[in-house]
């Protein structure tokens, strides 16, 4: 039988680390609440000039540990 | 450049900055030296002018702190968020904070105090973070020569934009 794929690109470990990391310095708006999570990396890229994919590649990864100021990017 | 929402800025061109307490990193005269010059990266270009009080209120009070420090929001060990700054306004606006869990430095080892310090005054000053590379206030830190640092263009103009010409420029 075929084994059963499901395709998990990230850990939860992983997801956690994203999520906490765009929450605090690309935080969700009431205008921007519907932006998937896909979105809300893209504009993350955007912002860094990185690849835009949506995806949490080795590029984006690496920016998310560099050092940096603690206050948001984007503003409301 | 960008400015934070609402376009903050000091409504004054004197302001008083106080350094509240240090770190153990650096001697104090390097800490105290490092700040002057962070702060007259600003006054150079504009109109404004900071004096520093050692007691009562100041615009910009200026500490360093780990983890929870009163203002919600945490600081997180060492790496990643290093400082952070408040926008102009009463009370905690202005306001500096530096990460204690970083190991500061007035060199190219560890994390360099007056390049930091230099971007957190852009906010402390009404300056939000820019998307440009190579720019003060772009988010992310990266070493340069504190002794050959000058304000960058992008920079300038975003702190222009906001006070206006230094008369003497």
């Amino acid at each position: 039988f075929p084994v059963h794929m499901k395709l998990e690109p990230w850990s939860n470990v992983d997801l956690e680390k994203v999520k906490v990391y765009l929450d605090k310095f690309f935080p969700l708006f009431p205008k921007t609440k519907s932006l998937t999570l896909e979105d809300r990396i893209k504009e993350m890229q955007r912002f860094f000039h990185l690849t835009v994919t949506g995806t949490l590649n080795t590029e984006t990864e690496e920016t998310m540990k560099l050092p940096r100021c603690g206050i948001p990017d984007i503003a409301e | 450049y960008q400015t934070f929402p609402g376009t903050p800025r000091w409504k004054k061109t004197h302001l008083t900055y106080k350094i509240v307490n240090y770190t153990p990193d650096l001697p104090r005269r390097k800490v105290d030296d490092a700040i002057r010059k962070a702060l007259m990266l600003w006054s150079d270009v504009t109109p404004l002018n900071f004096q520093r009080v050692q007691r009562g209120r100041a615009d910009i009070e200026i500490g360093f702190a780990r983890r929870e420090h009163g203002d919600g929001y945490p600081f997180d060990g060492r790496g990643n968020t290093l400082a952070h700054a408040f926008a102009p306004g009463e009370g905690i606006g202005g306001d500096v904070h530096f990460d204690e869990d970083e190991k500061w430095s007035e060199f190219n080892q560890e994390v360099n105090l007056f390049l930091v310090a230099a971007h957190e005054f852009g906010h402390s000053l009404g300056l939000a973070h820019s998307n440009v590379r190579g720019a003060l206030m772009y988010p992310i830190y990266s070493y340069q020569n504190p002794t050959t640092f000058r304000l960058p263009e992008d920079d300038r103009r975003g702190i222009q934009k906001l006070y206006g010409l230094d008369e003497c420029v």
